[in-house]
């Protein structure tokens, strides 16, 4: 489904270049669960960018469903980011002035949901990820871990048909963190695409597929067996 | 050291209440290594802002060396959070237009120390945390675990005596989160007083107390027997 087919990410040049991804091939299938995990700064969110098509590579192509993604329109790659992708970033990037409800709507209203659709939805989604009782809530009158739910929220809106989360149970105690994996296995055993980046070696019993970076290289690829 | 005593957190009114924290009555002894824990949302962080004084309660009162907080002054207030205590942020908060180096000067400058020992401390602190080839790197050029870093070093600046740090490994993998874990564990030894948040079951090792919180109140505290 995506594929990025020797991916490099330099930034800067001369004495301050820094190389985030050095010549990565990496194949996400659809209907798999893959992690992406490494050290910090070895280049996980800079992929996951890549892979979700937020960014792009310096050399080297990614492919989505066969397809040059270099080659698509802004408008192309705009429906990608709207309609088929959900993005749980690291930190969050929740909308400061709108509240956890509004926050939750958004993408709906970029898709042109209707309003009643919209706001029984994003209630659904909040009451979800527990955070019924914080729908008018602005994110700084939420603690970290519900700014992370909402964000999670926010991504599963239109239904997309792949996810890419970034950290998503970083601010989780571990009975939150479970609730997310937990609606992340659901979505993804009806066929939905899931490319989480995690540091927590706990959850790597629900992926599929596991990529390991170091430095901004891909040093191993572990399948599992289907069970 | 630090006494929270019959503390409330009280946001907004009628409706829209929200109760963080209920009648928290907490000690923090010098020298100790407490962790604060407990789910998303029970007041974790809002509790060590105000035993950090950089929050204050609705009801109850903090007492700092037997003082009462709430009648001393701002400028004793800012002497506190200046030269005593050092704070590790949930979200970092790190001044986007500096470099890592100048956030780590910060604390520094604000305390007058000369340019020569600020930045040379500085840059000890950063290689301290794994960061010495990032020092001039502004924060959107860092990881999220990077970011996290930067603050922490930023924490240590002016070698506090108390260091408050909400959740200061949660971007991070095990191999950097065990440097974070052994530098706070070692300045602890020196008699540096630790108050931590954490959600990673796997740190109460280090801790000689945990305070346990649900829904704002405290529902258990464990004191560790010393070695
Ligand atoms: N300004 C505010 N107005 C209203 N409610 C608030 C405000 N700030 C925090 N809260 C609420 O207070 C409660 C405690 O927040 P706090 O940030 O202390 O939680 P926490 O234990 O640190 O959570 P996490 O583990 O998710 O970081 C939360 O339920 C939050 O919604
Ligand atoms: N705009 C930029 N300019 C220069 N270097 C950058 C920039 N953005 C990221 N980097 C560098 O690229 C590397 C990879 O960053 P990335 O955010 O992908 O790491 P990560 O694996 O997600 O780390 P973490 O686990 O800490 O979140 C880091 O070493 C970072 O310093
Ligand atoms: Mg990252
Ligand atoms: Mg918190």
């Amino acid at each position: 489904m995506i594929k990025a087919k020797n991916v490099w990410k330099i930034y800067g040049r001369g004495e301050a270049k820094t190389i985030a991804l050095k010549n990565v091939n990496v194949e996400i299938k659809e209907g798999e669960f893959v992690m992406i995990m490494g050290p910090s700064g070895c280049g996980k969110s800079t992929l996951l960018n890549i892979l979700g098509l937020l960014d792009i590579p310096t050399k080297g192509e990614v492919y989505y469903k066969g397809r040059k993604t270099s080659s698509m329109s802004e408008n192309e790659r705009a429906v990608f980011r709207r309609k088929i992708s959900g993005f749980i970033f690291q930190q969050f990037h929740l909308i400061k002035t709108l509240t956890a409800l509004e926050n939750v709507e958004l993408p709906m209203m970029l898709d042109e949901k209707d309003k009643i659709y919209r706001k029984k939805r994003a209630k659904k989604l909040l009451e979800m990820v527990g955070l019924g009782d914080r729908l008018n809530h602005y994110p700084h009158q939420l603690s970290g871990g519900q700014q992370q739910r909402v964000a999670i929220a926010r991504a599963l809106a239109n239904n997309p048909k792949i996810i890419f989360a970034d950290e998503p149970t970083g601010n989780l105690d571990s009975k939150s963190g479970l609730i997310v994996m937990n609606i992340l296995k659901e979505l993804n055993e009806k066929g939905i695409t899931i490319v989480m980046v995690t540091h927590d070696q706990e959850l790597t019993k629900y992926a599929s597929k596991i990529i390991k970076l170091k430095d901004g290289e891909v040093v191993e690829v572990i399948e599992k067996a289907k069970n």
